[in-house]
């Protein structure tokens, strides 16, 4: 509760107009910035404490068998917004969750940084899902501060993620790198 | 010569120097452009309440001046299975991804703006244009925070007589969600991904201001420019705009304006994505 507090009163400190319209001092703005950071960070505990009892089966089920073994850390990637993410960039097997806040299924392209182009995503249902990847562009690269391997950003369809609910997908670098294209500019066209 | 990426919904036709000129969806064949500009901020005496510069509270460009950043763009075009792209360069901070997924039927544009040059000592505020054959006759839409669409007119308030000292800012109105356009034929909108200050100043056209840097501050009293040199150069922005381009009437039961709705709401409430480390395991063992 002290971590879900913390978001609370950072929230209401956001709803201050200054906080709204970005009329407040520099600093001010940075101290911001860090507290819906440090709020993020807390919430996260909350998150994947929830989401691991939740994948962990329904509930009447539990007492019959064991709890799963493998604890997920279901972490939030606050730097997708400059396509960069550690999880996706730096390990060969990772999950995605997708969590649907809406009050109706919806289906989203899901765009996913990554530092190699040979990966293969499969959906909970164990079917492989259509992917492609596309480079992310140099100019992003190359923004100032930006610390990170990726290069391209595999996108795929999850479809049908359920009204407040989840949908979860397991991709996974392959070795085959045959199978898969590198994503090639067309040439550039000039009058 | 032409470069041309769409699905079956909505297809888009980037000219030879690389800007978008035309969109073609629900049946229609429109002249759309889309370019980037930027107003230069005024600089005055903020003692004289009537002539004060331009800053974190009031957009007040200088002179109604206008610059648009490039002539020509760089492009590259990435074609696949699920999504079609153009990849533009503006200038050396400006550049953007124009898409359409597969199954969209509208076209997302990726901007990326940033730091600002102010070499010049001349504060900039960079807005995209959008502009189309549509005959709005001066009537735009914008939204009242996400809820309904208010009915603006250039130069116009409903309930007063207005005489608009400042042709530009005094038309500016914020934009939570959408800013639309249309006449008895099309339609053209586009959302936002986050509050913006928003326009439509020539019949046919809309603007959103996506990025600013100033020199000076409003006094208006937060006491600083808004320069944001805390990280070194200045500010990169990063966002998205998604153009929808249709029939104004609903036609077979379902309308632009419905799809705008549920764009919308997946825009600014999008899933939220948790990534775990898998290693250790099988899919089979994750499944």
């Amino acid at each position: 509760d002290a971590h879900l507090s913390f978001m609370r009163e950072t929230m209401g400190i956001m709803q201050h107009h200054d906080a709204i319209t970005g009329t407040e001092k520099q600093k001010v703005a940075l101290d911001y910035a860090k507290r819906l950071s440090v709020g993020f960070d807390a919430c996260s505990t909350n998150i994947k404490s929830v989401l691991n009892q939740l994948s962990d089966g329904p509930v009447e089920a539990k007492a019959t068998r064991p709890r799963a073994a493998f604890e997920f850390e279901f972490k939030t990637c606050s730097l997708l917004n400059i396509s960069s993410c550690e999880i996706s960039e730096k390990t060969d097997k990772f999950t995605l969750t997708l969590y649907n806040p809406l009050a109706h299924s919806t289906s989203e392209y899901v765009r996913v940084p990554v530092s190699d182009y040979n990966y293969v995503v499969t959906d909970n249902n164990g079917a492989t899902v259509i992917t492609q990847v596309v480079p992310v562009p140099t100019e992003v690269i190359d923004i100032f501060h930006r610390e990170s391997s990726a290069k391209y950003e595999l996108v795929f369809l999850a479809s049908n993620l359920p009204p407040v609910g989840y949908r979860s997908y397991f991709i996974e670098k392959s070795e085959n790198r045959n199978n898969f294209a590198k994503p090639q500019a067309q040439p550039k066209k000039r009058s | 010569s032409l470069t041309v990426i769409g699905n079956e919904h909505i297809e888009l036709t980037f000219d030879t120097n690389g800007f978008l000129t035309e969109v073609t969806a629900d049946g229609l064949n429109r002249l759309i452009s889309q370019e980037f500009l930027y107003y230069e901020g005024a600089v005055g005496n903020n003692a004289e309440f009537l002539n004060r510069s331009s800053g974190a509270y009031i957009f007040r460009p200088n002179e109604d001046k206008i610059v648009p950043v490039a002539t020509q763009v760089t492009i590259e075009v990435y074609k696949g299975d699920l999504v079609e792209e153009v990849h533009q360069k503006f200038n050396d901070w400006i550049s953007q991804v124009v898409r359409v997924y597969h199954k969209s039927n509208y076209a997302e544009f990726e901007w990326l703006v940033g730091p600002i040059p102010i070499d010049d000592e001349i504060g900039k505020e960079v807005i995209t244009r959008f502009k189309s054959d549509i005959e709005s006759n001066g009537i735009f839409y914008t939204d009242s925070n996400g809820r309904e669409m208010l009915k603006r007119k250039l130069n116009h308030r409903d309930t007063w007589d207005v005489k608009i000292a400042e042709a530009v800012a005094g038309n500016y109105y914020p934009i939570t969600t959408k800013i639309a356009l249309e006449d008895e034929t099309a339609r053209m909108a586009i959302l936002v991904d986050r509050a913006q200050g928003g326009s439509s100043l020539q019949d046919g056209a809309l603007e959103l201001m996506v990025h600013r840097r100033l020199l000076k501050d409003d006094a208006f009293g937060v006491g600083e420019a808004l320069n944001e040199t805390e990280y070194g150069d200045g500010l990169v922005a990063r966002g998205k705009h998604h153009l929808f381009v249709g029939l104004s009437k609903q036609r077979e039961g379902v309308s632009l304006k419905a799809l705008e709705r549920l764009v919308q709401l997946e825009t600014l409430l999008p899933s939220w994505k948790l990534f775990s480390n898998a290693e250790p395991l099988s899919v089979d063992e994750w499944r």
